[in-house]
C-alpha cells in the first residue's frame, strides 16, 4: 500500500502477434464492399470457425440468426474465403480449402483441381498410377502433386502454433518511481506448510517398524520439498535482480535488448549454467516493456 | 530434486503440490 500513489498502472500484453481470429476480424473490417450487417455476419462466421479453420455451421442457420437471406451470408463467406489470409480459411472441408488456395494462387491448369476434387486421398501415392487413371503424362501429374503438397489442408493449423500463449508471468519487474522492484507472481501456487501433528506418531511405539519408516520418509520428503520450493523462489528473484542490473536501459525503454550471456549470470549468482537453464525454462517475466519469456534475456 | 522443481512452470508446480498434499501427511495447504 505504501507504493500505491506512485505506481504506474498499465495493461500488460504479451509481445506477440494477434490470434488468427483477431487477425481475420481486422482483415474483415478492411473489406470495403461490406456494410454493417455484413460485418456482423462475417465476425459471426470467423468466431465460429473450428480449430482447423473450417466453417461448420450451415449458412441457413446464420441467415436465420441475422434475419437475412442465405445468399447474403454466402456473399460474406465468399469475401472471407477470397480476400482474407491465410488462403483456404473458412472453407467447409479440406477439399474446398485446397481448391480455394489453387484459385487464389491463380493456377490455370485444370489438373491440380481435378486431382483435389476426385483423387485427394491418392495425391501422396503412385503418380504413374494416377497418370494412367487420368490419361495424362506422368510428369504433369508429378508436378501437379508437388504443387498440391505445398498447400495446407487445415489453414488454422499453421497459426495455432504461433498463437499467443496464455501467459502467466512467474516474475514481475515493476518500476516504482526511479527504481525497479522484483517479485514473484505465485498467483496459482497455494501457500503450503509443514504439518507437524503426525510427527509425534513417529516416536510413539504404536506403529510397526514399517509404518514408522514410511512416516520418516514422508517427513524427509516434506522438508526437502519445502526447502526446494524456497530455493526456487529465491533463485528466480535473484535472476530478476540480475536482469534489473544488466538490462536496466532496456527496462527503462532507453535501449534495445542485448541478451546477457548465461555464463555471466551463472557466475554472478554463483550457480552452474545448467541451473540457470532450469530456472529459465517455461517461465515468463512481466516488465514495464511487456511480458517476455525469461529466456529472451539470455544467450 | 531442486532442479526438477526449479524447471517447473506454475501450472506444473501446482500439479506437484496437489499430488504431494494428497499423499504426504506432513504437508498441508495453509
Amino acid at each position: 500500500p505504501v507504493y500505491l500513489p506512485s505506481k504506474e498502472y498499465r495493461e500488460y500484453h504479451t509481445v506477440d502477434k494477434p490470434s488468427l481470429k483477431e487477425h481475420l476480424v481486422m482483415g474483415l473490417h478492411l473489406l470495403e464492399e461490406l456494410d454493417e450487417t455484413d460485418l456482423a455476419i462475417g465476425e459471426y462466421i470467423i468466431y465460429n470457425l473450428d480449430d482447423r479453420g473450417f466453417i461448420t455451421i450451415p449458412l441457413e442457420s446464420i441467415a436465420k440468426r441475422f434475419n437475412v437471406d442465405t445468399e447474403r451470408v454466402g456473399k460474406v463467406l465468399i469475401a472471407i474465403q477470397e480476400e482474407l489470409d491465410p488462403p483456404g480459411i473458412a472453407a467447409r472441408n479440406a477439399m474446398e480449402c485446397m481448391l480455394i488456395q489453387l484459385r487464389r494462387m491463380g493456377v490455370k491448369d485444370d489438373l491440380p483441381y481435378l486431382l483435389v476434387e476426385r483423387y485427394l486421398p491418392m495425391i501422396g501415392s503412385d503418380t504413374a498410377f494416377l497418370a494412367r487413371l487420368l490419361n495424362r503424362p506422368e510428369e504433369e501429374v508429378k508436378s501437379a502433386c508437388t504443387l498440391l503438397h505445398k498447400l495446407t489442408a487445415f489453414p488454422a493449423k499453421a497459426w495455432q502454433e504461433s498463437d499467443p500463449p496464455s501467459v502467466l508471468p512467474d516474475l514481475i519487474i515493476d518500476k516504482l518511481d526511479d527504481r525497479f522492484e522484483v517479485y514473484l507472481n505465485e498467483a496459482m501456487i497455494p501457500k503450503i506448510r509443514y504439518f507437524k501433528e503426525y510427527e509425534t506418531l513417529i516416536y510413539k511405539n504404536e506403529l510397526s517398524e514399517e509404518e514408522q519408516k514410511l512416516l520418516e520418509t514422508m517427513k524427509q520428503e516434506a522438508f526437502e520439498f519445502l526447502r526446494n520450493l524456497d530455493r526456487r523462489r529465491s533463485l528466480l528473484i535473484e535472476v530478476g535482480n540480475f536482469l534489473v542490473e544488466r538490462v536496466h536501459q532496456f527496462l527503462c525503454g532507453e535501449a534495445d535488448l542485448t541478451p546477457v550471456m548465461i555464463e555471466e549470470a551463472a557466475h554472478t549468482l554463483g550457480v552452474p549454467v545448467s541451473t540457470i537453464l532450469y530456472a529459465l525454462r517455461g517461465k515468463y517475466v512481466q516488465t514495464p516493456r511487456g511480458i517476455f519469456p525469461l529466456s529472451k534475456f539470455f544467450t | 530434486g531442486f532442479l526438477e522443481i526449479l524447471a517447473k512452470s506454475q501450472v506444473e508446480l501446482l500439479d506437484v503440490i496437489e499430488q504431494l498434499v494428497e499423499t504426504n501427511l506432513f504437508l498441508e495447504i495453509a
